[in-house]
């Protein structure tokens, strides 16, 4: 898995 | 979308009745997510992520600006500040520290959006702590906290889809997100065994 800063939320 | 334009709508000078409304809407909470928005948005002048992802940015900073503006300046006389008295320094200052502690990465926009998110999972407390001390919330401020809480509670379900089918998490996102769900969830009960039912939420004294 990934994870961190992909900030493509609201 | 809907809670915050519900709310929007309502204070509008042209609305039925914006003093109903107004009296109910913690200032502060107001602020803190004006705040919070600015600062996680920061991200539009340099991350594209798509028309929806843009116009959803900009509508929630111009309506949260709209609100405090309408509740602090236009509408002044009807805010009910005098039960809306919880100390938001308290709740800025460790979101703040939390962030410069607990980030991603070390840059002035990730701890802004760190803080943000922080921010967010308490920002409802001075409106709770308000709904306590009058004992009571309209019908139509309940909605809105509903749809405000539902926000951050569908994007767990969202979290767990992203988790198996996109291979991605954000821990950061999902410990926040879920904490500010679990103090929704005292509201959520009375919305759903009152509010559903055709009367307005009051406390026992």
């Amino acid at each position: 898995h990934q994870h961190g800063t992909r900030h493509d939320e609201l | 979308a809907a809670g915050i334009g519900l709310l929007v709508g309502m204070n509008c000078p042209k609305a039925v009745k914006p003093r109903d409304v107004i009296t109910g809407i913690s200032g502060r909470s107001q602020i803190l997510f004006l705040v919070t928005y600015v600062a996680r948005y920061l991200d539009l002048l340099t991350n594209f992520v798509s028309v929806y992802n843009t116009a959803m940015k900009v509508f929630f900073i111009a309506a949260s600006a709209a609100t405090v503006y309408l509740m602090l300046f236009k509408f002044k006389a009807t805010y009910d500040h005098n039960h809306d008295t919880l100390r938001v320094e308290f709740l800025i200052a460790p979101c703040a520290l939390l962030a410069l502690v607990v980030n991603h990465d070390f840059t002035p926009l990730e701890i802004l959006w760190t803080f943000s998110i922080y921010l967010e999972s308490v920002a409802i407390l001075p409106q709770l702590f308000m709904v306590s001390k009058t004992g009571e919330a309209e019908t139509i401020t309940s909605h809105y906290l509903f749809a405000l809480g539902s926000y951050r509670a569908l994007y767990i379900l969202n979290w767990i889809y992203r988790y198996y089918f996109d291979n991605f998490f954000d821990l950061i996102a999902i410990v926040a997100g879920v904490v500010q769900t679990v103090l929704y969830c005292d509201f959520f009960y009375l919305y759903i065994t009152k509010v559903l039912k055709g009367k307005k939420i009051v406390l026992p004294a």
